[in-house]
């Protein structure tokens, strides 16, 4: 029985942040973004499955929220992977009426993943 | 296609050209909707169509690559001697020099001083400006640099008298009523600084009184007048001080990237207010 819950596991990824590339030349905005050409923006995807553990960086509410799956599914449905850290980015690009500007945007890049 | 036959066969092709033309239609729909999404997010209403080639100025690229090598906590622009802690935002404006292009020896020029206008009516309504400095470019004369270090070896006298003569001041006024006699002009002193004309630097002036008027009245922005007096305030060349576009001997205008590279710059420091506050709410 370990086992084959041990191959579920495995099938199902616990919630992790993964990578995912924004290219800005690839939809044409190179034209008027300067730079970055692009940036590494991660998304977060995996399960949250009972018992939470530790790195899952788990809130109060979504282990109660598991706890509350894992004895009925139909109460509640399990916690979510969602992004728990996220950082900006410096943006040099023109306007529309040829201004060069430097912006900081912010939450663009995930840097921790976690169940809420 | 159970009923066969040719019409029926024509009727479903109809139908599946429909569906794939629908099909285009919401696609674009979609991609168009997910384009005004990220437009909106970035605080533009439209995607910009640069009119020129791009260009930018040598500053912005180095506060960029500042930002981007900086770690990740300590993201914000801290130009030593601006009040930029909160600002999120940096724009540059280079001046219209439209005037210079048809007479760049005389425009807006008295030798000494020099007109400066700058259109910085793009710049969000509702965004706080934290500073605002122009920056002008001042260039060494090796002619003069050789003769006075020699000079500089003569006696104390003469050395103090060679250290002055390199010293400018640089006066900034803001431009309140221009009138067609350059004498009568009614201004006011912005920023004034000394300048050592031995190194080659950029300086910066406090241009923030000005850019908040023109931002309050944009009819009243008349520019800006850049001085340049000598260290005993009498009017002085600005040869040293990148302010006008030069002509060369056979009277042509000087290089466009030359140009470009050293010409005066206004930056400004602004705030949208999404900036992440550092004193927030903490999580339990």
């Amino acid at each position: 029985s370990r086992e084959r819950n041990n191959r579920k596991r495995r099938l199902k990824p616990n919630c992790r942040r993964h990578p995912l590339y924004v290219d800005f030349t690839s939809v044409g905005w190179n034209s008027w973004i300067v730079a970055p050409a692009g940036y590494q923006a991660y998304y977060c995807q995996g399960e949250c499955p009972f018992p939470l553990v530790d790195h899952l960086n788990a809130t109060n509410h979504a282990i109660v929220q598991t706890l509350v799956n894992s004895a009925s599914p139909q109460l509640a449905p399990k916690a979510c992977c969602v992004p728990t850290d996220l950082s900006p980015i410096s943006m040099l690009y023109l306007d529309e009426s040829d201004a060069v500007i430097l912006k900081n945007y912010q939450d663009m890049v995930v840097e921790g993943c976690g169940c809420r | 296609c159970t009923y066969g036959g040719r019409t029926q066969r024509k009727k479903d092709q109809q139908t599946d050209d429909e569906g794939q033309s629908l099909k285009h239609k919401s696609r674009e729909a979609v991609i168009k909707a997910f384009e005004h999404n990220l437009l909106n997010m970035f605080g533009l209403k439209e995607k910009p169509k640069p009119s020129r080639r791009i260009q930018v100025p040598q500053y912005m690229l180095d506060l960029y690559n500042e930002q981007a090598n900086s770690p990740v906590s300590s993201m914000n622009f801290n130009v030593r001697g601006k009040s930029t802690r909160t600002a999120n935002t940096v724009r540059s404006f280079h001046h219209h020099d439209h005037d210079d292009e048809k007479n760049p020896s005389a425009a807006n020029s008295n030798g000494h001083s020099h007109k400066l206008t700058f259109n910085v009516s793009t710049m969000a309504e509702d965004e706080v400006l934290t500073a605002a400095e122009l920056r002008l470019f001042c260039k060494t004369q090796h002619s003069i640099s050789k003769r006075d270090v020699t000079d500089t070896r003569d006696t104390e006298n003469t050395t103090q008298h060679s250290i002055q003569k390199l010293k400018h001041r640089v006066n900034v006024y803001q431009i309140l009523k221009p009138v067609s006699n350059s004498k009568d002009i009614i201004k006011r002193l912005i920023d004034t600084k000394i300048v050592d004309v031995r190194n080659a630097t950029w300086e910066s002036f406090d241009v923030r009184p000005a850019i908040l008027d023109w931002r309050r009245s944009p009819r009243a922005n008349h520019g800006i007048e850049v001085e340049v007096l000598d260290s005993r305030g009498r009017p002085s060349g600005h040869r040293n001080f990148r302010i006008a576009r030069s002509v060369t001997e056979q009277g042509d205008l000087e290089d466009e990237t030359r140009w470009f590279e050293e010409r005066p710059l206004i930056v400004t420091y602004t705030d949208d207010g999404r900036q992440k506050r550092a004193a927030g709410r903490s999580t339990s």
